[in-house]
């Protein structure tokens, strides 16, 4: 990707990240619609031969050779067998039996995680630079399971179960589906064992933002990864016939409007349709948009069906409006035809505007690209929210890292906008969504994994999480671009990545497979439940109180019952106690604990304030009481717990609800 | 339309519990083989998984689904799902 790293750290000081060597010794898979290896972002130049400890293989078939891979691109293979049991044997001349990329994503995804620089990378002159992966020396290894008709869940455990065997050390899946229990969710299943033998596991959060509750892949064995944005956009100057001028978002590079002014339309307007404001397909009335620009609301069909749509009905231009679910947010798409997306206020002003003049126009130039974009991040409002549904007691999602309007490599099967009218070809493509945050995710856990061989996953994710932030530099809380306010934990999780930190976390939530044997007993899972996940034999004690918040997680979730109280008494306050245990991953050093809250209505006593580690690996135990006053069902507070020694700050978000 | 819905093949992973493969069997590919044998003539096994869970993926009618749960040695019979790309 390009500005990713310098929006992370990651370019700033090489000597803090780990050698090059060691980042080359691991192995990142990625589930997903396979690769494009012609592409230069898997170049193999500079790197040490395959890992030793690698036993996969380059399956070779359509437009796919063995000599597609190399020692970055060391292992690509495909499953199909579920795939083709739905839909039938695989129409070769749509789509290669092969691991290669036909759509575009996987191509993304894995050279987000782990592309090697490329020099010059732009899409149509947009977001140039160098393109370089999350963790640019490791080894790629793509898992096809993602195919024209979907991805089907046998041929994604089969890529699963063979990715652990042939030996990744991460494994990156920015797909999802319902959620399930967790005995009944194959994913879920998979990903248990996966970690269980020391793979770290990332999937994307979901794009059911910003409605709450909306997430997937919620397993506490999974790293869940929400979206923001980076401090880069492609600015749009729109302006109106009344002289008003607005700013939209475009990745527009062909023959651009005319520098006069153009008759606009609201769709609505130009259509029979009850919905016609969205631009669906065929509910244009040509006669009312040719030589127009037209104003579309977001929503109902994909934004750059939007643009064919208006493109086919003789429509000069299109200007994208979000409404009130999206916000302020503005994704960019390389349309066909002169484009603008805006957001809510621009598109509600510019609407009214129409309304109010007999003969409104407008114009609109774009083709640049602003980096500094100040704030940034803020949360993607596509971006799935919490609480989790669950298991209300596991606080998801986990963190955010980038993922709108992302740069990185793509199929040279498909053109940018991935419309079959689309016949441009490009090697890079912006794109937006939680499957791109989740390899930026897979691939700075590579990085952690690199610096230390020896963490656990649960680890890895400890660090990702603690050092995380949750505000800007003036204290401000992270925004949430589709309200414009201060965002939650169940916005952010933990907050944003910073790989820098994460390095270095100080202390860590270590869980191993016990713990989550022990936090399936609090599931009140039958044996059988736990044998289908765990594969193992497990009894739960009958005498022994297990609690669903005593997982060692690196963040609080406190869902709180309002007590019903008869006769209009002052009901009692709530009280739960949690308990947590910290690692020391560095030198020996003292720690005092500090929480933030956000409500009076909670009060947080942390035992013993103070925590002493002498060495490494050493183990301390405290709790957290938590006395909650009563509050009316669907209340929601949020709180901040800390640990610091001076050096190290390793923070958690503490979410309570009231239901 | 009942008709057609019982006999319209889904696709399933199946989850076995491999510590009770029952002793007749020399290994676990021909138990799963055996026991989808058992319930259906025709069904194939999609693939066997031996890494991150025990069993296989095969396609069955609603009818044979149920009969393969009530089996010895079956931990779940659970439909495929489909997934989205985010």
């Amino acid at each position: 990707t390009t500005r990713t790293p310098e929006f992370l750290g990651l370019g700033k000081s090489d000597s803090f990240f780990p050698a090059s060597v060691k980042v080359g010794e691991v192995i990142i898979g990625i589930l997903d619609t396979g690769v494009w290896p012609e592409l230069e972002s898997f170049n193999d130049a500079g790197l040490g031969p395959v890992p030793t400890s690698w036993k996969g293989e380059c399956e070779v078939g359509k437009n796919f050779s063995s000599s597609s891979c190399n020692r970055k691109l060391i292992g690509a293979r495909y499953f199909a067998k579920g795939y083709e049991s739905a839909f039938g044997p695989i129409d070769e001349s749509q789509e290669s039996k092969s691991p290669k990329d036909d759509d575009g994503h996987g191509t993304h995804t894995s050279t987000t995680a782990a592309g090697s620089a490329v020099t010059g990378a732009n899409l149509f002159g947009y977001a140039s630079g160098t393109a370089r992966g999350m963790a640019a020396q490791a080894r790629v290894a793509t898992y096809k399971v993602c195919w024209l008709g979907g991805c089907f869940g046998s041929d994604i455990l089969a890529a699963i179960d063979k990715a652990v065997e042939d030996g990744v050390n991460v494994l990156s899946l920015s797909l999802g589906g319902s959620s399930p229990d967790y005995y009944r969710d194959n994913v879920a299943i998979g990903a248990f064992s996966a970690a269980a033998q020391g793979v770290f596991v990332s999937c994307s959060a979901g794009n059911g933002g910003p409605s709450s509750g909306s997430l997937s892949n919620v397993a506490p064995w999974i790293t869940t990864v929400g979206a923001g944005t980076l401090d880069r956009d492609f600015p749009a100057y729109i302006t109106l016939g009344n002289g008003k001028k607005f700013t939209g978002e475009s990745l527009y590079s062909g023959k651009p409007l005319p520098d006069s002014l153009v008759p606009i339309v609201y769709a609505a307007h130009a259509s029979n349709s009850t919905s016609g404001s969205s631009c669906l397909t065929g509910t244009l009335n040509p006669a009312k948009v040719a030589g127009k620009i037209v104003v579309c609301d977001r929503g109902g069909n994909s934004r750059v069906q939007k643009g064919v749509v208006v493109k086919e009905a003789g429509g000069a231009g299109m200007i994208l409006a979000n409404t009130e679910t999206y916000g302020e947010e503005e994704l960019a798409d390389a349309h066909l035809l002169p484009a603008a997306a805006v957001g809510q206020k621009t598109g509600d002003a510019i609407k009214s505007y129409i309304s109010s003049d007999a003969n409104p126009t407008a114009k609109f130039s774009t083709g640049t690209t602003r980096l500094g974009v100040q704030p940034s991040p803020v949360v993607a409002a596509f971006s799935s929210r919490g609480p989790n549904l669950l298991t209300p007691h596991i606080l998801k999602p986990d963190l955010i890292a980038p993922g709108v309007n992302i740069l990185a490599g793509w199929t040279g099967a498909a053109g940018p906008t991935g419309l079959d009218g689309d016949k441009r070809r490009v090697a890079f493509n912006i794109i937006s969504g939680t499957s791109m945050s989740c390899p930026h995710i897979s691939g700075l856990a590579a990085l952690v994994k690199a610096a230390h061989p020896d963490w656990s996953p649960a680890a890895i994710r400890s660090a990702l999480m603690t050092t995380a932030y949750s505000t800007y530099k003036n204290g401000e809380a992270i925004q949430d671009i589709s309200s414009g306010l201060p965002s939650t934990p169940f916005d952010i999780g933990a907050g944003h990545v910073n790989p820098g930190a994460a390095l270095d976390p100080g202390l860590v939530y270590d869980t191993t497979t016990d713990d989550y044997f022990v936090f399936l007993c609090a599931l009140n899972y039958t044996s059988l439940q736990i044998k289908v996940i765990a594969k193992k034999d497990f009894t739960c004690s009958a005498s022994k109180n297990y609690k669903l918040e005593d997982l060692n997680y690196p963040s609080f979730a406190v869902p709180l019952e309002t007590p019903s109280v008869r006769g209009g008494g002052d009901a009692a306050p709530t009280t739960v106690k949690y308990t947590r245990t910290l690692t020391n991953k560095a030198a020996s050093s003292t720690y005092k604990v500090s929480e933030t809250s956000k409500s009076p209505s909670v009060k947080i006593v942390v035992e013993p304030e103070s925590l002493s580690f002498a060495e490494e690996n050493e183990q301390k135990s405290y709790t957290v009481t938590f006395i909650a006053s009563p509050m009316p069902s669907g209340t929601e507070s949020f709180a901040r717990l800390e640990w610091s020694d001076g050096k190290h700050i390793v923070g958690s978000p503490i979410a309570f609800t009231w239901t | 339309e009942k008709t057609n819905q019982k006999l319209k093949k889904k696709t399933y992973i199946i989850h076995m519990d491999r510590t009770n493969m029952p002793q007749a069997f020399d290994d676990h590919f021909q138990w799963y083989d055996s026991s989808l044998k058992s319930v259906s003539d025709s069904a194939q096994m999609l693939y066997s998984y031996s890494t991150v869970i025990h069993g296989f993926s095969t396609r069955l009618t609603v009818e044979e689904a149920e009969l393969m749960e009530k089996r010895e040695g079956i931990l779940a019979v659970i439909p495929e799902a489909k997934y989205e790309l985010h």
